[in-house]
């Protein structure tokens, strides 16, 4: 596949990894065959499906030691998506790889060697704009930018608009936005509409939709579970569903 | 001043950025004299002030050019609060400090240079546990750790303290934790109690307390105020107020 979409936003607890991890069910739900890929030394991605990744099984061994992906990928609970997990050995990975020749490019070559065995390849990444951030970007066609509807994120939002410019005019010429994701929206509080106004503004046509804010997928990370398979039928797991649809949909056009 | 507090979490988005801001605030509403210093290159603090910082004028030019810090902090409009302001140019520190030799006492002798002109020194920091989070926990004696009510604040904890063990053990071995507060706490939802309930059997006696989720603190920092000039009568400046004066009761008695 070439549908590989990075899920991105330096701005922390926005959620990123609630996006990448309830992206990549509903894709494999489906029937397409995904892989998710956890690039944050935090590992939640990992831990939202009940995996723990042992010392020589992670993602930083393929940054790192150039291990083989088929060797580290593993199958999760979910039929059609398997993982490559992260873990807290990550975090020296950022250290490690900067005296390394073509160090943002490692990622997107390792991903070359499996590509072809998967419909999709989701990438959660981690709260910065660093060098693991920009190994995930490089290696992406398509990214993914969840918003919250909050002040700090508009800020942000420009920032990182800016970075993914410079990508694509340096690195990686194929990559472009597939969309903008309101996370944790709040119908309740004018502030939500008001940011949401804004952003229309400047970004409107990427604008995928929004996710209310709904405690049940903040609970079902703590049973190891993506909100399919904790409750299929709560507003989060439907908004997900419905953006999935229109993800698909611009995928396809272009 | 020996009172130099970093608000660390590599967890992102769990109110580190209002924490610092808030308790910097109500210190120098009480008559101390008050720097926050930065450290973030999205640069939230520095904005939650209304402050814009150029290009030459911001804590990258102390790490990287060895600038004098009091031509780099500007006042506020808090009586008695200076802040060391941040900008996006901090993005490439962690990749230009990695080759100095002490790369991670930078700010901690640069702290040197003033902080005999202040009561208490407040350090944001950014989510991650990259170099510049190593200079600012370095750098100071007390560590405050906000934490979200949520599943992955509580995998994320773990990590952290081991993480502030190893840097006691090994480059500052006067720093200790001075408490942990739970941020955005919603009474409404059981996942809270839950979640405190594992907190308190592991650390309970390190809990400074719990600021609810208040909507007037979400919007403070599009108006480039701290809370208290923004609405000091807000469920969230009376936690804060409640949490200043344990913090100082705690560090009067060690
Ligand atoms: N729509 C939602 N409603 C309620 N809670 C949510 C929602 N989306 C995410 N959460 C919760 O908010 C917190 C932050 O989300 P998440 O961890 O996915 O963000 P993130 O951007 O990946 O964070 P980080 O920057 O640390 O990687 C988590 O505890 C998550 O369970
Ligand atoms: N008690 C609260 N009630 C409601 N909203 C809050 C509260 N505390 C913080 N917020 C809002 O939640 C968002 C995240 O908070 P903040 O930016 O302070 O977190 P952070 O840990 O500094 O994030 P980062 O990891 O990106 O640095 C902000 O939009 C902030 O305004
Ligand atoms: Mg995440
Ligand atoms: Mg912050």
């Amino acid at each position: 596949t070439n549908n590989i979409i990075a899920i991105s936003n330096q701005k922390g607890g926005v959620g990123k990894t609630t996006t990448a991890v309830t992206i990549a069910t509903e894709l494999a739900l489906k029937g397409n065959s995904t892989l998710i890929i956890d690039c944050d030394p935090q590992a939640n991605t990992t831990s939202s499906f009940g995996i723990i990744s042992n010392e020589n099984n992670s993602i930083y061994n393929i940054l790192t030691n150039n291990n083989q992906m088929n060797h580290v990928i593993q199958k999760t609970d979910i039929k059609h998506l398997s993982i490559l997990p992260s873990n807290k050995d990550l975090l020296a990975a950022e250290i490690e790889l900067v005296d390394i020749t073509n160090r943002e490019t490692i990622l997107k070559r390792q991903i070359e060697n499996v590509k072809n065995q998967y419909d999709y390849i989701i990438i959660d990444t981690p709260p910065a704009l660093g060098l693991l951030t920009l190994n995930c970007l490089t290696a992406s066609k398509w990214v993914i930018i969840p918003m919250q509807v909050e002040y700090f994120a508009l800020e942000g939002l420009n920032n990182l608009m800016h970075t993914i410019k410079l990508i694509k005019q340096k690195v990686n010429i194929e990559m472009s936005i597939l969309g903008i994701i309101l996370t944790m929206f709040d119908k309740r509080n004018k502030l939500s509409f008001e940011i949401e106004e804004q952003i229309s503004q400047y970004y409107g046509e990427m604008l995928l939709g929004r996710i209310p804010r709904s405690i049940r997928l903040a609970e079902a990370p703590s049973h190891g579970l993506p909100i399919q398979e904790y409750d299929n039928d709560s507003s989060g797991a439907k908004a997900y569903r419905e953006i999935v649809n229109k993800m698909i949909n611009v995928i396809d056009q272009k």
